[in-house]
């Protein structure tokens, strides 16, 4: 894994970040729903807790799907090509390319390749929220900061390099819902007092 | 566009996956000494993406010269291609893929293999 020049990240104590998405996008409860999965797999290993608010303008982060140049020195290239991106914390912008084929499920088992210009969505918030946080492009394939998506490809699970990555900025999520825990200096020996 | 499952998307939306940046199959098996017409669009590529230092403006000529020979090999250490430093079939297949907008390196410091690499040797030019 890897950080931003000067391992920029959210500030220390700042663990509830609000996130809003762009209200001229008029976005569907469906693709708002799938944002708010994608938050959760960051939330689930570290201390952040993500809540949508309205107030686009007042929220930590800011999602918004855009066409070509919008303003902010990266424009996007239509279909293909770039599908995303965000900027390093505390910016909190994370912008989307409007002209991608967005797919909300992704099942792609169905396709038979023939629809080959379709993105899973989830898998690129995903990658996108890890810049927000702070992380930079890993070259392990299975991570999901790996910088490149195949069309029809569903990655969506944090590699354990996405994990230790984030858990280097922000530490492990003291309360896993359903989880094992995170080994602790204080829990690092098992009952019969054997290390692990 | 959004579409709640693949089988939902029209068939004129439908494409064949030559959109994008498929246009870079044509230099397949271009290496450094040549003079390729459009091997300047590739430059920018590496340019947006970090491989080419932004001081040096964006008009590029067609020479693949060493400018691109070193981007082409810190591209293909940092993807886990064999480091040929030429546009071979797998770094070209590599290459179309659809990706992330954010740049691999960053005011000349890649955080990815090739910046491991670097620290480990001086096979790498740097940029």
């Amino acid at each position: 894994y890897s950080f931003f020049p000067g391992r920029p990240r959210w500030p220390p104590g700042k663990t509830e970040l609000s996130y809003a998405f762009l209200p001229e996008n008029q976005l569907s409860d469906a693709v708002k729903g799938v944002f708010a999965r994608a938050f959760e797999r960051w939330s689930e290993v570290t201390p952040l807790t993500f809540t949508e608010t309205a107030a686009f303008t007042d929220a930590d982060i800011r999602v918004g799907f855009f066409r070509g140049d919008h303003g902010d020195g990266e424009p996007f290239d239509g279909a293909l090509g770039t599908l995303a991106h965000a900027f390093s914390p505390p910016n909190g912008r994370l912008h989307m390319d409007g002209d991608e084929n967005w797919v909300l499920d992704g099942d792609f088992l169905s396709s038979a390749g023939s629809v080959l210009s379709a993105t899973d969505l989830e898998s690129v918030a995903v990658h996108e929220i890890g810049h927000i946080l702070g992380l930079g492009h890993s070259s392990l394939e299975g991570a999901i900061m790996y910088p490149t998506l195949p069309p029809v490809t569903r990655k969506v699970e944090l590699a354990d390099d996405d994990i230790q990555g984030v858990q280097d900025l922000y530490g492990s999520n003291p309360n896993p819902n359903g989880t094992l825990p995170m080994l602790t200096p204080s829990n690092q020996k098992d009952t019969s007092g054997s290390a692990i | 566009h959004f579409f709640p499952n693949i089988s939902s998307i029209p068939r004129t939306l439908v494409g064949n996956g030559s959109a994008g940046w498929d246009v870079f199959q044509k230099y397949l098996g271009s290496h450094t000494g040549q003079n390729v017409a459009g091997l300047s669009k590739l430059k920018n590529y590496f340019q947006r993406f970090g491989y080419i230092n932004a001081s040096l403006g964006s008009n590029f000529t067609d020479d693949f010269d060493d400018l691109l020979e070193s981007a082409v090999k810190t591209y293909q250490l940092n993807f886990n291609l064999k480091p040929t430093g030429e546009l071979d079939a797998p770094t070209i297949r590599h290459l179309v893929i659809p990706r992330c907008g954010n740049a691999d390196i960053v005011n000349g410091s890649s955080a990815m293999n090739a910046g491991k690499f670097k620290a480990n040797s001086t096979a790498v030019p740097a940029h």
